[in-house]
């Protein structure tokens, strides 16, 4: 999942 | 949000106000890379397509628009403002840069963990990211002197995605969760090339010297 993805960084 | 991913956002964000300040305080982007700077442009733009489909946050929305906005008007100083680009080092910022962006984007199509657009696009970012100030340390290595700015810019720039690494250790040990193969390695690598870089700038500091570059 984007979670698992760290997709809150940038 | 820990301690280390904000230090790595802020440093970030520090590194292009420092960039900005220099180009408008002193009129000059001597000592700059223009194609360190597309590069830099190129990476928020291949990354940040997620824009138009996800929403994560405020911050990271506002994040993301300053690090396009910024580049692109960097980019376009150095390429168009009739005083700033008079001091463009384009004899000493030759490094074949296109040869960076083509290999990154072969890479991510080789290696990515969806075959989709967005995620080919994130990997080839995270990989031009790790090299993209090849050509700014080409150049300072070529001109020697390099001036206390410039010299600011890139350090904060280097430490940015050393205290990114320090944030994915601490999340591995407060998640549980790992991230991305793709960012550790790119990190690693990114941060390794400022290695060199990082010895002179704090050498330069501990001695109160101006700081200097070997050829």
């Amino acid at each position: 999942s984007p979670k698992e993805n760290f997709h809150d960084e940038l | 949000m820990n301690i280390f991913r904000l230090a790595g956002d802020l440093t970030h964000l520090i590194s292009i106000l420092v960039l900005l300040l220099k180009i408008y305080a002193t009129k000059s982007c001597s000592g700059i890379s223009l194609k360190t700077q597309e590069l830099y442009a190129l990476v928020f733009l291949a990354r940040y397509l997620d824009l138009f489909t996800d929403f994560v946050s405020v911050y990271n929305t506002v994040m993301k628009l300053v690090f396009i906005g910024s580049s692109l008007a960097i980019v376009w100083c150095m390429r168009m403002h009739r005083i700033v680009k008079r001091s463009y080092n384009r004899e000493l910022d030759t490094f074949r840069h296109y040869f960076l962006v083509a290999g990154s984007f072969v890479l991510a199509l080789v290696v990515h963990e969806k075959f989709t657009l967005q995620e080919i696009f994130w990997a080839f970012s995270i990989y031009l990211e790790a090299v993209a100030i090849l050509p700014q340390l080409v150049l300072l290595q070529r001109s020697g002197n390099v001036d206390n700015l410039t010299g600011q810019y890139v350090f904060f720039l280097g430490a940015y995605r050393a205290f990114y690494i320090l944030n994915w250790i601490y999340r591995y040990f407060t998640e549980q969760r790992f991230g991305r193969w793709i960012s550790w390695i790119s990190g690693l690598v990114q941060t390794a090339l400022y290695a060199d870089f990082f010895y002179y700038y704090f050498m330069s500091w501990k001695n109160n010297a101006k700081l200097q570059l070997p050829a």
